[in-house]
């Protein structure tokens, strides 16, 4: 697949998980807006890429069977992002 | 009497979704404070 389809897929499946999860996250309602600020800062590379999709399906399909660790997958997703974030923190000089 | 019935809370009997919650809630309330 070229990377113009993949990234159309990976939004579609994101914003899938955001949806099905902002049922489930009502009582804190400040973790999807999270989430979608992490997606973001994420990098456009890593956005279009087959290992997103993976991630992201596989999290999808979990969360969808298994509602009672919609935290977990979450959290899974958030790290995801975290490790492919354009923003690099500058290592500290000693 | 009758005791009543609690209500399910699902998210909070799986204690793996549990320790996820908590990590997350810790996480966007630093990234809160550190804008």
């Amino acid at each position: 697949k070229d990377p113009a389809s993949l990234k159309a897929e990976n939004q579609r499946l994101f914003t899938e998980f955001l949806e099905f999860c902002s049922q489930h996250t009502q009582e804190h309602s400040e973790v999807i807006p999270f989430l979608d600020s992490r997606h973001q800062k994420t990098s456009p590379d890593f956005l279009a890429s087959a290992e997103f999709r993976n991630v992201l399906g596989r999290c999808l399909t979990r969360v969808q069977a298994k509602r009672s660790k919609v935290y977990v997958y979450i959290n899974e997703l958030c790290t995801v992002l975290k490790a492919h974030s354009q923003k690099k923190k500058l290592a500290l000089s000693s | 009497g009758p005791v009543p019935m609690e209500e399910d809370d699902e998210d909070d009997d799986d204690p793996e979704n549990r320790i996820a919650k908590k990590m997350l809630l810790e996480e966007i309330k630093a990234n809160l404070s550190s804008d």
